[in-house]
């Protein structure tokens, strides 16, 4: 129930996490 | 005509049929009756408008008008129905196969004797076609809906909000004849269509607008229906309290339907509906803190 | 009445619309075309009624006449009927309208390409785009008007009127196209009737705007534009990670375009947020309103 919804918010936080890290990369 | 039918079919019709009615009626009134400078129509009698069409959709028991068109303006005659009818019927065919003609809608205050002889016509195409009747004339007091269905006994299925009338077959001085019979309808919209409804009926603004015009179009549409509601409520109390000190006679009836609506609040308290509904509170919570995170990478990126 | 002129056919206005449009020169002629009221009533409804099926049908002419999801060359024999005359519509046939269900009012290159062809032949002519799913989900009408540019000519730089959500998948046609339309403002009209029939069917139709749930209804809808979302932020970090020595090299207007993707991905992350919120909003009350009645 609500399977997609729930993968596509994994989706969101997983390529949210990702753009951070290179974020924080290119301050460094 | 008798009082009401008994056919045990449930009539919903969409606010688009009634509104097409308006429409095609408008039309018609403001061709014969030319505008004249913004001054009032003359007290001239307000044109007939007949149109020989309209798609419903059938499911088991229950009929639902959801469209309506045109086909012709002019009276049509008993002769020219069918071949009209057919036609549009093929085109509807093709594009709505679920759809079928269920009956036809006219215009004015009553039901007339020539309008069983369109009626009777259409049943070539429909076994129990439902003949829907809008009184166009504009009345402020009234707060029902100036709509009739009425069906045909075979076909006792009409979802139409308007009047319903169902056809009987009654024998007059020995002769059998058939005779118009009103039904109850319910109106009956998906939520694209009560969106557009309202905002027609309220003329919100279509464009995006701010973030607040939103949430204060939102929660103005929440507030009318409230406020309709506590004034339903308003109106049920003072005729309980009117009841009780005997100004008026004891329904019971009516009491029993306001304790057993009493009986049913709260309306859901199941554990499952808490479970559902807390739920629905976190993630909406999740995908508000998700966006406010990724608001914080945009501000980080335009800093770095 | 006023409100019920505007549904007088007038032949000799409806010349002079003509021969007003005709003369009109390459820039955009907004302002002349913007007094096109069209009913939004028989627009939005048609297409609503017929979203599933991608409907499709003529403004001002000839009443019913859908076509299941398709906006090709085809169109073109379909808006030469006649039809509209026989059921005393008097009216010129003046666009069509189509629905783009989920993904935004804008005219792809085959829309515009319809479009463009049909304002070759007749005029006015205009274009009306639906979204009866965002519609839906934003709670208000997602509708659109649109005119193409004559072909080859270059419109002028112009502030984007409004952001819109476009998905990954349509971005494309989105982008190359969309310099060759430009939106009118629509106004609506009502007639008297309808005025007093709306109000009657407000009496019916509140229970429904009541009992509606935002949040539940539309869930597809959602999972898929959350999914969208993350594609996006996906790209925009392949983006940046490509260039790792960004913030010494890149070039101005790289780190421009870099910055606009994640201002986008981030506008539409709140439109996704606020329109749960509301819904959220809708709950809750609904909760306090039914659910906190004690005997």
């Amino acid at each position: 129930k609500g399977i997609k919804k729930y993968s596509a918010i994994d989706k969101w936080s997983t390529q949210l996490k990702s753009l951070n890290l290179t974020i924080t990369n290119r301050v460094c | 005509m008798a009082s009401s039918s008994s056919s045990g079919l449930t009539f919903k019709l969409h606010p688009l049929v009634i509104l097409n009615i308006s429409d095609h009626y408008t039309r018609v009134k403001s061709q014969s009756q030319p505008p004249q400078n913004g001054a009032e129509s003359t007290a001239s009698p307000l044109p007939r408008v007949l149109v020989a069409s309209s798609a419903f959709r059938g499911d088991g028991r229950s009929r639902s008008s959801t469209a309506s068109s045109s086909s012709t303006t002019p009276p049509p005659t008993p002769s020219t129905v069918p071949s009209s009818r057919k036609n549009r019927n093929s085109v509807n065919k093709k594009v709505f196969p679920n759809y079928y003609i269920l009956g036809w809608y006219s215009t004015g205050s009553e039901a007339e004797e020539s309008d069983m002889q369109i009626h009777k016509a259409l049943m070539d195409i429909n076994e129990s076609p439902v003949y829907v009747l809008l009184n166009p004339s504009i009345n402020h007091t009234q707060k029902d809906l100036p709509a009739t269905i009425y069906e045909s006994v075979a076909n006792t299925f009409c979802s139409c909000g308007l009047i319903n009338a169902t056809l009987e077959l009654h024998v007059i001085d020995g002769i059998p004849q058939l005779i118009f019979v009103r039904s109850s309808y319910t109106i009956e919209t998906v939520e694209a269509e009560r969106i557009s409804v309202d905002h027609v009926a309220h003329l919100k603004p279509s464009d995006g607008g701010s973030a607040a015009t939103q949430l204060a179009a939102h929660l103005t549409g929440i507030h009318s229906a409230i406020k309709m509601l506590n004034s339903r409520i308003r109106v049920l109390h003072h005729y309980l309290l009117a009841m009780q000190k005997g100004d008026i006679p004891c329904e019971n009836s009516l009491l029993r339907q306001v304790s057993s609506l009493l009986r049913r609040l709260p309306a859901i308290e199941s554990e499952k509906f808490q479970d559902d509904f807390l739920m629905e509170y976190n993630d909406t919570l999740l995908i508000t803190y998700l966006a406010m995170l990724t608001n914080c990478s945009r501000t980080v990126a335009g800093l770095v | 009445s006023e409100s019920d002129a505007i549904f007088h056919y007038d032949e000799a206005a409806q010349a002079n619309n003509v021969l007003l449009d005709s003369t009109r020169c390459s820039d955009s002629t907004a302002e002349k075309v913007s007094s096109l009221a069209i009913t939004l009533r028989n627009v939005t409804f048609e297409c609503l009624r017929s979203w599933r099926h991608g409907g499709l049908d003529l403004l001002g002419g000839n009443v019913s006449k859908v076509k299941n999801d398709s906006s090709d060359m085809g169109l073109a024999e379909f808006l030469s009927d006649e039809e509209g005359g026989q059921v005393g519509r008097l009216e010129n046939v003046v666009g069509w309208y189509h629905s783009h269900p989920g993904y935004g009012c804008w005219l792809s290159g085959i829309d515009v390409s319809t479009q463009m062809l049909n304002q070759q032949f007749q005029e006015p002519f205009l274009a009306v785009v639906i979204d009866p799913t965002r519609t839906v989900s934003a709670g208000k009408v997602e509708i659109g008007a649109f005119r193409t540019y004559p072909e080859g000519y270059k419109p002028p730089d112009e502030p984007v009127s409004e952001y819109q959500t476009i998905p990954l998948n349509k971005i494309e046609d989105f982008g190359v196209h969309c310099k060759q339309y430009y939106s009118l403002d629509i106004t609506y009209f009502k007639s008297s009737l309808d005025c007093h029939l709306l109000d009657l069917l407000w009496n019916k139709y509140w229970v429904n705007t009541l009992s509606s749930s935002p949040l539940l209804g539309n869930k597809d809808y959602v999972a898929g534009q959350i999914s969208d979302l993350a594609e996006k932020l996906e790209q925009a970090e392949n983006q940046l990670a490509h260039s790792r020595f960004g913030p010494l090299i890149a070039p101005p207007q790289r780190k421009k375009e870099e910055e606009s993707q994640i201002a986008k991905i981030t506008k539409d992350s709140a439109k996704i947020t606020v329109e749960q919120v509301h819904g959220l909003m809708s709950q809750v009350i609904k909760d306090t309103l039914f659910n906190s009645v004690r005997q």
